[in-house]
């Protein structure tokens, strides 16, 4: 059979332990090319991973006592599950009008999509980009453009703080991180981190979305 | 992780002839 | 001999040398150069020198170290042992190159192939006995490849010294024949203790005289082989018999730059971008600086 390598955080090692499917490789959409993207689900501790690969040409790997050609070398990240929620939230708002939860996350591609309806605080998050109403104590959700810009700008200045703290290079010219100076952030402008963060962030959002969060 | 592609996934010697040093 | 320093690593050259007698700092001396074991495809090919005072060639050849070829291993030994205790007249040195160091300076990006490097294991021997304050004035070697170049090269290096490459030196100069027994013994013991990295379980050491012709070798070599690494390294690697082998019984390993030499040229027209929608939203820089992509499948 295949093995394959990946990277995951030190703590997930537990969940693998202590419940027998407790971690899920589960396809679920892309929020920015709305294709199939392999995503791991924690279904102890309720998390989103997403999972990034490192592939190179002619690459195998020694594993104990075999040879795996292929070489790819998997990344298993925590993502906030909220932009594959407004991927479904931004569907339906098509129809203009306040949906419960269920009808609006659902998926005929990607029927894992409901895995996302377990998460925890799951109210709390919609808060960020939905307005809401409740019927009969039903709660109803309708997509917030104003709400999610808003959101995304926070996730945006979030990236640009860790940008600087991990000293990653956000230059525009084409620069070796090997000949980089000790006082990066003074010689890149503060444009060139907001650039990047955006960028970063739409990888994570429709194309419309990130033109729209580019103007805001 | 090797440098070349051994195509197929199969069982091989490892420990026998590869001593990982750094 | 002791060839502990080879126990401990057999995968790259060691160098051995006899204590150098008084007497040729002295006088003028002979030099002879020659190898054991460049044509087997299993174990160290051993270059060797032996040196003395040209006034005590007469005693050297008294030792019976005639054509080293018509000696018998157990007659070698018991020479060289001889040539041991007249230590106050006789010197020797030898470098061991090891079979991976054969194998990884013949198949390398560069390639650095037999010849060069036994000149130059030969100039280095020869440069360590001056080093060591040994009077040389003349040198004899046996002839690898074309003698001509190979005196001018030795000549060059060494313009101080009397050189002379010839074939067939070992049957005419008693230091060369002297040098080809050291050559020898080394090798032989080499072999006969040669510590397998690998640890290969029932390693049966019948192989053989380890030349490629030798029916016992090649079966060896057959049983040895496997898929993955191929062979254990204390074959030749670069030996078109040990390559024969792996082309049928071993895995295919693709490199990167041997596929290149495959590719063919792209079409001019590939090169023009697709149209823009055509043309799938590239990931961010940050994910393709480091060469990331998410993963569609397992």
């Amino acid at each position: 059979a295949r093995q394959h390598v990946f990277l995951l955080p030190e703590y997930l090692k537990d969940t693998s332990k202590k419940m027998k499917s407790g971690l899920m490789f589960v396809k679920l959409v892309n929020p920015c090319s709305g294709e199939g993207t392999l995503y791991l689900f924690d279904m102890c501790l309720l998390q989103l991973f997403e999972v990034k690969v490192f592939k190179e040409k002619h690459h195998s790997w020694f594993i104990n006592q075999s040879v795996q050609s292929g070489g790819l070398l998997h990344f298993a990240t925590p993502m906030d599950p909220l932009f594959l929620l407004l991927h479904y939230l931004i569907k339906a708002d098509k129809e203009g009008t306040f949906q419960p939860l269920d009808q609006v996350v659902m998926d005929d591609m990607f029927p894992n999509c409901n895995l996302l309806l377990k998460l925890p605080e799951l109210e709390k998050l919609l808060q960020h980009v939905t307005e809401e109403k409740e019927i009969n104590n039903k709660k109803y959700y309708k997509y917030s453009k104003e709400k999610t810009l808003m959101w995304l700008e926070k996730k945006v200045n979030q990236t640009m703080t860790a940008l600087k703290t991990n000293n990653i290079n956000v230059s525009a010219r084409v620069q070796s991180s090997a000949f980089f100076s000790g006082n990066q952030a003074s010689s890149d402008k503060e444009e060139d981190y907001i650039c990047y963060a955006h960028g970063l962030i739409s990888d994570y959002i429709p194309k419309e979305l990130s033109d729209d969060l580019s103007k805001h | 992780l090797l440098p070349c592609e051994v195509p197929g996934s199969q069982p091989a010697p490892v420990g026998r002839f590869f001593t990982p040093a750094i | 001999m002791d060839l502990s320093e080879l126990q401990r690593d057999n995968t790259g050259r060691c160098r051995l040398s006899s204590p150098v007698p008084e007497l040729c700092r002295q006088e003028p001396c002979a030099l002879g150069v020659d190898e054991a074991g460049r044509g087997p495809v299993l174990g160290p090919m051993v270059y060797a020198i032996c040196y003395c005072p040209v006034s005590r060639l007469g005693d050297l050849e008294a030792l019976k170290v005639a054509d080293s070829k018509t000696l018998s291993e157990s007659e070698r030994e018991r020479l060289f042992e001889k040539m041991e205790k007249d230590r106050h007249f006789v010197g020797w040195a030898l470098d061991v190159l090891s079979p991976n160091l054969i194998s990884t300076s013949m198949l390398g990006r560069v390639k650095y192939n037999l010849n060069s490097l036994s000149h130059d294991t030969a100039a280095g021997l020869i440069q360590h006995a001056l080093d060591q304050g040994v009077n040389v004035t003349q040198v004899f070697v046996d002839t690898v490849g074309p003698p001509d170049t190979y005196q001018q090269r030795l000549q060059q290096r060494f313009p101080g010294v009397e050189i002379t490459v010839k074939a067939k030196a070992d049957a005419l100069y008693p230091v060369v024949s002297a040098a080809s027994i050291c050559a020898k013994v080394a090798r032989d013991q080499a072999v006969k203790s040669w510590r397998f990295l690998e640890d290969l379980d029932h390693l049966d050491v019948d192989y053989g005289s380890g030349y490629p012709n030798d029916p016992k070798t090649k079966e060896w070599l057959r049983k040895q082989v496997e898929p993955v690494f191929g062979f254990p390294q204390f074959v030749r690697f670069s030996w078109r018999t040990a390559q024969s082998i792996l082309e049928k019984e071993a895995q295919d390993v693709v490199w990167e730059d041997s596929v290149e030499e495959q590719e063919g040229a792209r079409s001019i027209t590939s090169y023009f971008s697709q149209s823009p929608c055509a043309r799938p939203r590239l990931a961010h820089r940050f994910f393709l600086e480091r060469g990331l992509e998410p993963a569609s499948s397992l």
